[in-house]
């Protein structure tokens, strides 16, 4: 473990509980896309399957639970809460995010490391994070008010993976100097996705000024 | 099963 990764495991984990808060405390999910939520779902269910088999260190098997846990009730609070569900935009979240979910299934079958179940999956996983933000993106494109918790949410979650890519340039510099271009990869597309998004948030955060992304 | 270094991280 070293301070980017934990850092970058932080920013994650803040993300995720600022977005819960905000559910939470606004009976809301305005601006928030269920199709985000719910590819994350897909990605820690399909990342997290050694959990019960192979055991790294309490804090990995801690935070992978809390990850599951929270990430499925941020879409149980979007689909099933009597009042949240009410606040959810269907016709804005547009994206049909099962066309990221097939191809990066593909590419997965296609390139990967080991051709094994939990491998196929787990590389499945990383290509399909690296693409999960696009509806929330999409959405906050139409959205023509921007709310802070949720422009905080999106800049945190984008600024977690960004984190990692330094922690992995550590690692490969400390310990056994692996190359490991599948992760490196999907890390960099995934961060370089909310290179948009950084510019306006910081820009709109520098000039004191409504988040607006341009449509 | 050699143990991958990577897959520590989540």
């Amino acid at each position: 473990m070293n301070a980017f990764r934990l850092a970058g495991d932080m920013t994650h984990l803040l993300s995720i509980i600022l977005l819960l808060l905000k559910i939470r405390a606004t009976k809301s999910c305005a601006g928030i896309s269920l199709k985000t939520q719910e590819l994350y779902v897909i990605v820690f269910m399909s990342r997290y399957l050694d959990l019960f088999r192979t055991y790294y260190s309490l804090y990995n098997s801690l935070m992978k639970i809390i990850f599951l846990g929270t990430s499925m009730c941020i879409v149980w609070y979007m689909r099933s809460h009597k009042v949240v569900r009410q606040t959810y935009n269907n016709d804005e979240d547009t994206f049909r995010h099962f066309f990221l979910v097939l191809p990066c299934f593909v590419l997965a079958l296609l390139v990967h490391r080991n051709f094994t179940f939990i491998e196929i999956l787990w590389t499945f996983s990383l290509y399909l994070e690296s693409v999960a933000i696009l509806p929330q993106l999409v959405l906050l494109q139409k959205s023509s008010n921007i709310d802070n918790l949720t422009g905080t949410y999106v800049f945190l979650l984008g600024a977690y993976r960004g984190l990692y890519l330094f922690n992995w340039v550590y690692r490969f510099f400390t310990e056994n100097h692996r190359v490991r271009w599948i992760p490196w990869l999907s890390g960099l597309i995934q961060t370089a996705i909310y290179t948009d998004f950084f510019y306006y948030y910081i820009r709109s955060w520098k000039n004191r000024e409504k988040l607006k992304l341009p449509a | 099963i050699q143990s991958d270094p990577i897959k520590d991280e989540l």
